[in-house]
């Protein structure tokens, strides 16, 4: 119906509004129903302006930006109506530290209302969860779990053996 | 509602039973490159009811069986069980714990079952679609593929805003 | 042949002078998200002739001159300089050091030089087309595309093969 | 024309399959041109079985397998026709460390032959460079260049001031 697709896209945008500010620490950021098109009907475009820069076409973001941006607009959709788990795969890996600090303490605080399950090769997402899993192949081609404990993991996200 | 535990047994490189058990929270999957973790992701998007064989990134359905190394031989089904608490009965039956699981046979026929007696794909589809973990509606965020949503077009984009509403 | 150096003035977020000098050998160029690294990979393609702006990540070719910042304003010109060492002759003209320059302003009116002097896209391109630093011609692996070659059709995959051939 | 074609694609699959097994430390690898079609036209297709696993679909394999495929390719052909330089923009982004590790070392060696000017978040590919530009913005949205020492540089890939 009309009213319920207006009324969660503007939560949305509310959100992710919010959400970009928290991830680039400022800037800004919206997303906007297609002019002249029926309200069912009309895509959607989306601007972003990270701090201190001017506005310009998404397509001219960095890779980092990209990813913070995206990630910004995809939790603004799950906080409008939050899936009781999240699955992030490798979701970290255009990240630089800082990017990565905001990013996974920004994770941390949703994992209080959902349950999230994160591939990741970073050390600081890592340390982030509640619990890491391990998978290997000591029989190649063969996947096992195995218990990982964040000591056993390297300053590169290799594991250790324990 | 949350996730208790994943198991699978003749899964893509799951070739063995392994099962993980998922606590509240946050959880990290790690591990060297093709070590099994963006499997696991795949097996959870199975046994919820993926039917395209290209959001596994294979061809054909049967491409998720363990297809054998060079020490093992290929087995003929894959079988994954997912375990949701449901003590809050966001799933609506009687039970506080709900096992979905779901396999296939290298003919490419299909099982499905709800606390292990066999039921159809639709009455799963049916009891997940207001929880908010029915296949479409799960956040999930796939390696490689997160500024998709920044790519794709105006139109395109639309359609997780309208899962939302 | 090689890589002196490049100088960037005014292209993309190089709003100053800004010089790199390569030595033999590798080079990495480090720093945090959005501080400018791809553009230098830009500016190289495109002052070596790379002619599509979305090749560029714009939608027109004026996209790449510094647009300003919040306290900074935007410029009219955007030129991005490359200083080839061809002691081995390999380009075939007669200096040991050849420098090539590109311009373009807020009318998307374009400049080509060859050792400061003016001259024609295409004398560019005949110049550089059998050197292996053609656009094209160079190996560049971008940003988020490693495995595009994997991802390719059949067909489009063997256009690259055709350049080497 | 059709000799030189199938002279370059001949040199382009040796050096494929050879380094594929280099950077996978085994495995098999090859390129194929389309059957039934002229040489001249032919499409290419690519089969990639990483050590101990059986053959399969390209698609089914990892990120990183991916990509440690997808540069072996393009070396490949890089090999058959070097160029003076190569441009590799965060091309490890998705390698654990141990193929963090066997690319440096392939992109070392290969850097006595070509200059190589490689962009990276990595410690371990920046280890093998001669040189390391640093790019920051101490005025918001204005690149800067600075010049880097490995010292500098944080074991997550961060610059610190020197
Ligand atoms: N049906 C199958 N039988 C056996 N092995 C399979 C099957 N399907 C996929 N695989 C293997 O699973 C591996 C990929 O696993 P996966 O994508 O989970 O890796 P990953 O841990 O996510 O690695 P990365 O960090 O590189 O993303 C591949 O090597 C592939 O050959
Ligand atoms: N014409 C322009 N004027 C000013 N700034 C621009 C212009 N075009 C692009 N930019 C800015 O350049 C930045 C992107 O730089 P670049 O892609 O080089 O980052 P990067 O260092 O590669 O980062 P990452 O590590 O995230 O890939 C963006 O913030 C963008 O706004
Ligand atoms: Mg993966
Ligand atoms: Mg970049």
């Amino acid at each position: 119906s009309r009213e319920l697709f207006v009324s969660t896209f503007e939560k949305i945008r509310e959100n992710f509004r919010e959400t970009f500010r928290r991830l680039f620490e400022g800037g800004k950021a919206d997303i906007f129903l297609d002019e002249g098109q029926d309200v069912l009907e009309a895509g959607i475009d989306i601007v972003a302006r990270p701090p201190g820069k001017e506005p310009r076409s998404i397509s001219l973001l960095s890779g980092g930006e990209r990813t913070m941006t995206a990630v910004a607009l995809l939790f603004a959709i799950y906080k409008a109506k939050p899936s009781p788990f999240c699955l992030l795969d490798e979701v970290d890996a255009a990240l630089d530290e800082a990017n990565v600090e905001r990013f996974a303490t920004l994770v941390h605080e949703y994992s209080t209302e959902s349950q999230f399950i994160i591939i990741t090769h970073n050390k600081r997402t890592m340390s982030a969860a509640d619990t890491i899993f391990g998978v290997s192949m000591p029989e190649r081609g063969v996947s096992r779990r195995l218990a990982v404990r964040l000591e056993d993991v390297g300053d590169n996200g290799e594991i250790r053996a324990a | 509602m949350r996730l208790k535990s994943l198991r699978l047994h003749g899964f893509k490189s799951f070739a063995l039973r392994t099962e993980f058990t998922f606590p509240e929270g946050l959880t990290c999957i790690v591990g060297p490159n093709g070590c099994g973790k963006s499997n696991v992701v795949d097996a959870i998007k199975w046994v919820l009811g993926e039917q395209r064989p290209t959001a596994l990134r294979g061809s054909e359905m049967q491409d998720v069986i363990f297809g054998g190394t060079a020490a093992r031989k290929p087995v003929g089904m894959a079988e994954v069980t997912l375990v949701f608490d449901n003590a809050n009965r966001t799933i609506d039956v009687d039970w506080t714990e709900v096992e979905v699981t779901r396999r296939v046979y290298r003919d490419g026929s299909s099982e499905y079952l709800l606390n292990r007696s066999r039921c159809r794909l639709r009455d799963l589809r049916e009891l997940l679609m207001d929880t908010g973990s029915g296949q479409g509606a799960m956040t999930i965020m796939e390696q490689g593929k997160i500024d998709q949503i920044l790519r794709e077009g105006h139109q395109e984009r639309r359609a997780v805003f309208e899962e939302a509403a």
